[in-house]
């Protein structure tokens, strides 16, 4: 799970397993 | 003729997948772009290509009738249904037409763009092609009037214009959508989300695309560093900016290569890879160079496409690729290969490579990444 901080969000990114 | 010429772009759109509903392609017919470009000839507007209509003053495009093949790809992604309340984010007129099709005479739709001449044209165009009932308005959309959100929340919010952030993400309406190209340090995705329990849920495959950058209170800080007496700047567009003024020497001598064993096709995008390495690696930044200056760069990232790098300490890594072949398709074949500077160049190209190995392995043949965004209060 890779998380980014912006100024009015938080975005997190998870990358599915093949 | 352009409902000919029309006609003959949907049929592409339809036969490349960009149009899976028969609601968008009725739309897509039915809506005239050639009478949104006037600038252009007819069979330009029907080319699917981006038709720009303003520049800033040192050349480059701040507002654009968006590509059809993209317009298409994010208005599926909207799920848009007759009676949806709308907001269309970057006012180009075209986009905001085609969501008043779909949404019909029960709907409402409201554009947005900062630059008063670009909502001029937009009101303009779109009473010439009989849509004046689109609202259209004239403001910095990090800073929107309250009634531009229905009671309840909007059902849809389409953001034409490239953003760092979703500041919209409020206004929303649970169970409602929002499609955006977002930027994760410099890579834009345009991304399809439903609202659920106050957080955006991509459920829409990512797209690679670029629209013109957003302007006002929402425009991004590069965070762009640069290294001295080399003409290499560095981008932390997310993340933290680290220095880099102690990786000038780094640059002073041949970088050592580690390469990866993963290989891509010359045509094949490996844009996963790129958005991977920026969420798994801290310190990561993209790097460009002066195209003229003696940087000591090998293979220098192509202008316009900054490469992927990481700084760790007084060292860099940064992910390039070779020629190793023809390939199937005699396009070639590219190993990926990390180029590490300075003192512990090699090692921090050995971490780099061992996450594009992991990636390999884990990730590059399994279903696109699944994003979710929560407000930061949450």
């Amino acid at each position: 799970l890779h998380v980014f901080h912006k100024k009015y969000t938080r975005i997190k990114i998870d990358w599915p397993v093949v | 003729d352009p409902s000919a010429l029309r006609n003959r772009l949907v049929d592409q759109l339809l036969a490349a997948g960009h149009i899976r509903t028969a609601a968008v392609e009725a739309t897509l017919r039915r809506v005239p772009r050639h009478v949104f470009a006037p600038e252009v000839p007819v069979r330009t507007a029907y080319a699917d290509d981006i038709i720009p209509t303003r520049h800033t003053p040192d050349g480059r495009i701040s507002s654009s009738v968006s590509a059809p093949w993209l317009l298409a790809a994010m208005l599926e992604a909207a799920r848009l249904r007759p009676g949806h309340r709308v907001l269309e984010i970057g006012s180009g007129g075209y986009n905001a037409a085609l969501i008043a099709e779909l949404v019909g005479p029960t709907g409402q739709v409201t554009t947005v763009d900062i630059d008063p001449d670009v909502t001029d044209r937009a009101t303009r165009l779109l009473a010439a092609a009989g849509y004046d009932h689109v609202r259209v308005l004239t403001a910095d959309a990090e800073h929107l009037p309250a009634d531009v959100v229905p009671e309840g929340g909007l059902d849809a919010a389409i953001v034409t214009v490239d953003t760092w952030d979703l500041p919209w993400i409020t206004m929303v309406a649970e169970g409602g959508r929002l499609v955006a190209p977002l930027r994760l340090h410099q890579y834009v995705w345009s991304i399809g989300f439903t609202k659920r329990d106050g957080a955006l849920i991509s459920d829409e495959p990512l797209t690679v695309c670029g629209f013109v950058p957003m302007q006002g209170a929402g425009a991004w800080d590069p965070n762009l560093r640069t290294i001295p007496g080399r003409g290499i700047r560095l981008a932390f567009e997310d993340g933290t900016p680290m220095p880099v003024d102690q990786l000038a020497p780094a640059f002073d001598k041949a970088p050592s290569t580690v390469r990866t064993n993963v290989t891509v096709g010359g045509e094949e995008p490996f844009d996963s890879l790129t958005l991977y390495l920026a969420g798994a690696l801290p310190g990561f930044c993209r790097l460009s160079v002066d195209q003229d200056g003696h940087n000591g760069v090998i293979s220098p990232p192509p202008p316009h496409w900054p490469g992927a790098a990481i700084v760790r300490g007084t060292s860099l890594a940064r992910l390039a690729h070779e020629r190793i072949g023809d390939g199937d398709h005699g396009k070639g074949e590219h190993e990926f290969v990390i180029h590490g500077y300075g003192p512990a160049g090699h090692l921090a190209a050995t971490e780099m490579a061992e996450h594009v190995q992991h990636w390999q392995h884990n990730h590059r043949a399994a279903p696109c990444p699944r994003i979710t965004v929560q407000p930061k209060d949450a």
